[in-house]
């Protein structure tokens, strides 16, 4: 179970990081 | 009213509709304004919830479509450089303002300048996109969305605005 939710946070944080990666890179087009 | 180009907004995100509804009137009229009403609603959604599946799925359509627009609208540079978009904004927002307010003060109160009002107080919104604002547009977002509520008030309840 741990290990699901662990793997689980781990993608969604990196799909937020790609979100916020891409306005900013929109921001700076 | 959705969006044309993107899903259907999710209930999670209707803090962001009014910046969206007026990005979409201003399609036509005016594309930077339309621009940055989307981008402050991008911004704000992503504060609100980027998590859940139909947030994420909204905030990447509209990530998208931003993306999108500003590779079309390469050639304007309020667009393309924050400042002179800053200077649009503001100027566009100060002359919706100063519109609603000449109506108010001849006493000529209608839907449309509470209309005004509030679309010049979420314009005024949407400069926060550039940092902090100034007192004094400070003080005219905050009369402008204290007079929309209160015109709107006095004529839907038949009173005359003082």
């Amino acid at each position: 179970g741990s290990t699901i939710g662990t793997a689980s946070s781990t993608q969604a944080s990196t799909e937020q990081d790609e979100l916020s990666q891409r306005l900013a890179k929109l921001r700076q087009m | 009213m959705a969006t044309p180009g993107l899903p259907p907004l999710p209930p999670a995100l209707k803090a962001i509709q009014h910046y969206l509804k007026t990005a979409t009137e201003h399609e036509q009229r005016d594309q930077v304004v339309a621009y940055y009403c989307q981008l402050y609603a991008m911004q704000k959604g992503m504060t609100i919830d980027r998590k859940s599946p139909d947030c994420k799925h909204f905030l990447v359509s509209l990530m998208d479509l931003l993306e999108k627009k500003k590779q079309q609208l390469i050639d304007n540079e309020a667009v393309h450089n924050e400042m002179v978009g800053q200077a649009h904004v503001e100027n566009y927002a100060l002359k919706v303002f100063l519109f609603a307010d000449n109506e108010d003060r001849a006493g000529r109160f209608s839907k449309n300048v509470v209309k005004s009002f509030y679309t010049a107080g979420m314009l005024f919104d949407v400069l926060t996109n550039f940092g902090e604002l100034s007192d004094d547009v400070e003080k005219n977002r905050k009369y402008a969305k204290w007079k929309a509520a209160y015109i709107h008030r006095c004529l839907k309840n038949g009173e005359t605005p003082t």
